[in-house]
């Protein structure tokens, strides 16, 4: 199953998400594969050092036909690989801004390469454009982290038009696979307020598992670390790990 | 003086700046013009209800010689103007791919408007795309906020990148006029060492107040409402008020 994470909104956690559900996914025992679609290369940080990422996703969009197990690697935890993206992925609105096919060339990389994987997680970046339709083209199902607040939820709307554009235009069977609320504090009447908002918009779609505000999510990354090998403690690790579970419930259906 | 507040990073803090900066600016007597150049629209939102935005800065970059005042609106705030967004800004980069002078628009529409105000505040995506570059193209100087984590502190050399080829292709007396640290939590050991990184990159361009996390700066947009008319007493609003006068120091020098 190919599951993007998206939101146009910046700062939600997508790359938390997307690299802890990947990281989660693997623990328990499914062959995943995280593609980094965002140039700001945070997720492709986190698995690999600058040095080590020559080879990107780029070619995907550039080339005619590249075979993205070119540049699939192998990453420090078992069942896990990962794809890096660049920062001269920024280019590729500009650059395909004429072409038909423009937002199927992920969709048609990932062709040969999906039935290698139980899971294909793709981090997006904040916006709207080539990179995430063409992410939401190739997928099965989105994902959609949110923050309780005010502007957060502003911008869900607009998220889902396009989700609905593009899911009439190229891709019919891509559906919401679920909503997390994302860096949640109890302790505030605006979060709570806004998380009754989210449910009363998203129903059953929203995740059960909250994911609260923890400084051992913030953290992992700067030890080139998922969240389960960092601190397998934390309330952090939990929560991913029941994100994950709930997601393989759902996958099921 | 004209201002950009950068950082391609999602969720920093651009908007909470743009916005409160800019009131107070026009709390200290100053004419000032808060421009919305992201398509997320949330700076005007703080402003104006959806039914009032019809006009846009989106004629700016669609339309020849279009005068920027015909949009310019004002607010409930005296002194503070604004110029709103919209969602179809987004289309902008893919619609201006092949132009040469794409990244001059901004800054054409506003050389007829600059001598109306003391300052504009240009609000930006989190993105290096076309509207950013537009708004670093169009200034004297630029803001970025930075939250003091491992992430964010990962994306400012592919800010200063872009800030420096902005400058040498077309704008040399472009600079920075600081860097704030925002949502910074004091308790954390990551925080207190990422400011410590962001000292030490940035020197006395580093203002001395620092933004903490505050609820109240969250709930402000909620009640479309800047922080000195929500909750003038508040941390949050200490804080900015303190950031304003040391924008006013800076911009004398
Ligand atoms: N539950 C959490 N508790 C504490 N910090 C968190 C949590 N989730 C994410 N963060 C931190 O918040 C910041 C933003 O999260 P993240 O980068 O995952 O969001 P994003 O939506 O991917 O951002 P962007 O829009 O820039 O891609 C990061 O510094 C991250 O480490
Ligand atoms: N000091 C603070 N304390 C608490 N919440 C804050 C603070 N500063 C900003 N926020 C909240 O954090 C979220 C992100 O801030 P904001 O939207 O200003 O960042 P941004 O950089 O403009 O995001 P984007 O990249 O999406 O444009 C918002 O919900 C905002 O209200
Ligand atoms: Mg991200
Ligand atoms: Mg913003």
């Amino acid at each position: 199953m190919i599951i993007t994470v998206a939101n146009q909104k910046g700062g939600v956690g997508k790359t938390t998400t997307s690299v802890n559900l990947a990281a989660g996914l693997a623990l328990k025992g499914k062959r995943t594969l995280l593609i980094d679609a965002d140039p700001q290369c945070n997720a492709t940080s986190v698995f690999f050092a600058p040095e080590e990422t020559e080879d990107s996703i780029l070619p995907v969009f550039t080339e005619k036909n590249f075979p993205l197990k070119n540049v699939i690697k192998e990453t420090e935890r078992e069942n896990l690989f990962a794809a890096p993206s660049t920062i001269r992925l920024a280019k590729v609105e500009r650059m395909l801004a004429g072409e038909i096919d423009a937002p199927l060339k992920l969709k048609k990389a990932l062709s040969d390469v999906r039935n290698l994987f139980d899971f294909v997680v793709i981090d997006t970046p904040p916006s709207l454009g080539l990179l995430t339709v063409n992410a939401l083209v190739a997928s099965d199902r989105v994902i959609i982290p949110i923050t309780p607040s005010p502007w957060a939820l502003e911008g869900v709307q607009d998220f889902l038009d396009t989700f609905k554009s593009v899911k009439e235009t190229f891709n019919e069977n891509l559906s919401i696979l679920g909503v997390i609320v994302t860096m949640f504090d109890p302790r505030t009447v605006l979060a709570r307020d806004a998380v009754n908002e989210i449910k009363a918009m998203f129903g059953d779609l929203v995740f059960k598992e909250a994911i609260h505000r923890n400084i051992r999510l913030e953290e992992s990354p700067a030890y080139q670390s998922d969240i389960f090998a960092f601190s397998p403690n934390s309330t952090g690790a939990e929560s991913y790990l029941k994100i994950t579970e709930e997601v393989l419930k759902r996958a099921e259906r």
